[in-house]
């Protein structure tokens, strides 16, 4: 999974 | 960032600025959810904590610091500027039914059990359900002003448009996020009926009326 840090969409 | 989803933000972005446009221009907020601002505004606040933790772009700080910022001046203008002209008595949808399911959904089905990462799938879930508060005025009114139907189109193809987005991402990147995927259809299913009216009528110069 993507960690939140990593979350670049809106 | 590809075409689909710098497509879904301006989509996003032009929603924020047709409504703001609309109240400012009529002076009115009559035809608009304010149960639906709410519930925004707690989707951008929730979701955007990682503003003060995490720095990704400035694209990306700047994006949400808008967001968030219009959706309070939006709630603003509601409830204090143009309070008068706020549709209270059709604005009857609880959101305590959507906000407590989206947050125990949160607490369940996450991808990580920390407390950003859950406020984050928090905002996915409410954000998914968060029109219906407008929707449902829409239809107890059953009418809306064209360039409030203009608003909730725009505000409906952002979504869909992350939905191309996530194909592309899927196929370009091998990267997906099943909890944004699934919030996002449902997200996009919410307002099919709504573009279905909004293209066979409003776009043929008529009011969206719904039939009686």
């Amino acid at each position: 999974h993507v960690p939140t840090s990593e979350k670049d969409e809106l | 960032m590809n075409i689909f989803r710098l497509a879904g933000d301006l989509s996003h972005l032009l929603a924020i600025i047709l409504l703001l446009i609309k109240i400012w221009k009529t002076r009115s907020c009559a035809g608009i959810s304010g149960k639906s601002q709410i519930l925004f505004a707690i989707v951008y606040v929730s979701r955007y904590l990682d503003l003060v933790t995490t720095f990704i772009s400035v694209y990306n700080t700047f994006m949400k610091l808008v967001f968030i910022s219009t959706s309070v001046a939006t709630i603003y203008l509601m409830y204090v500027k143009f309070k008068a002209t706020y549709d209270h008595n059709h604005d009857s949808f609880r959101i305590e039914f959507l906000l407590v399911p989206c947050f125990l959904l949160a607490l369940l089905i996450n991808n990580a059990f920390t407390p950003l990462e859950i406020l984050w799938t928090f905002s996915i879930y409410l954000e998914a359900v968060a029109i219906l508060p407008q929707l449902f005025l829409v239809s107890k009114t059953g009418e809306a002003e064209s360039i409030t139907s203009h608003y909730l189109f725009a505000l409906g193809s952002y979504r869909a448009l992350y939905l191309l987005n996530w194909i592309y991402r899927y196929y370009a990147e091998g990267h997906y996020d099943l909890i944004a995927i699934f919030a996002g259809a449902i997200q996009t299913i919410l307002y099919c009926d709504f573009f279905y009216l909004y293209i066979t009528k409003v776009l043929k110069g008529k009011k969206l009326q719904l039939p009686a």
